[in-house]
């Protein structure tokens, strides 16, 4: 839910200011192949209607928000290319390595879900480093991140009472080692967001 | 066999 809070608010301040300043193309780009690549039993393993139709969800906005970014004439040229300047093979490279070697098994599906967990845990720094390079952070944004961090947050509590109430419940290291990871990555922003918002002041991450 | 806990989050 906090994820799907994220994607609204981004969402929101797309579509009402018509403007992406300060929102990392990199990043949402990174999002998508995430999705992709870990939806791909979208049809062939159903969970649960609910689960069906966040997969959903999550694909076709983030490839909404993606067309906004690159199609759509009046948000495309807020756009801060010059300073979102992150190289995706930076991130994509190294998890699609580190899928081929650590995984629970080597089949198509499993490598590329596997990879799925590893680019998702670093997939928001180009968000990040944009983010410190943006002097006027509005509060849409600040709290767009702040959401597509906390929900990863959440996910460390639910696994740790899944691992203690469910009976069939099996250790699954690679999601919970690249889920501390993930938040890890967030505690900066974490403590920055947290400062501005106790000031009441507007949030500002130090160069 | 579906593993419980494995595939069955998002």
């Amino acid at each position: 839910m906090t994820h799907l809070a994220s994607i609204c608010l981004l969402l929101l301040k797309i579509h009402t200011m018509k403007s992406c300043a300060g929102v990392s193309l990199k990043t949402q780009e990174l999002y998508a192949l995430v999705f992709v690549t870990r939806y791909l039993d979208l049809f062939s393993n159903f969970v649960s209607m609910y689960n069906t139709i966040m997969k959903i969800i999550f694909l076709s906005s983030t490839f909404g928000i993606i067309w906004y970014m690159r199609g759509h004439k009046l948000v495309r040229q807020s756009y801060d290319k010059e300073q979102d300047t992150f190289r995706h093979y930076f991130l994509v490279i190294p998890c699609m390595v580190l899928a081929l070697v650590i995984h629970s098994k080597f089949t198509l599906l499993e490598v590329l879900w596997t990879f799925s967990i590893y680019l998702e845990a670093v997939a928001i720094l180009p968000q990040l480093v944009l983010l410190q390079r943006t002097r006027n952070i509005d509060n849409l944004t600040g709290n767009y991140i702040f959401c597509l961090g906390a929900y990863r947050a959440l996910y460390l509590l639910n696994w740790i009472y899944r691992y203690f109430m469910e009976k069939n419940y099996h250790a699954q290291w690679i999601t919970w080692m690249a889920g501390m990871i993930q938040t890890a990555i967030y505690a900066d922003f974490f403590y920055y967001y947290f400062k501005s918002w106790k000031k009441n002041e507007r949030l500002k991450l130090p160069a | 066999a579906q593993r419980t806990g494995s595939h069955d989050e998002l």
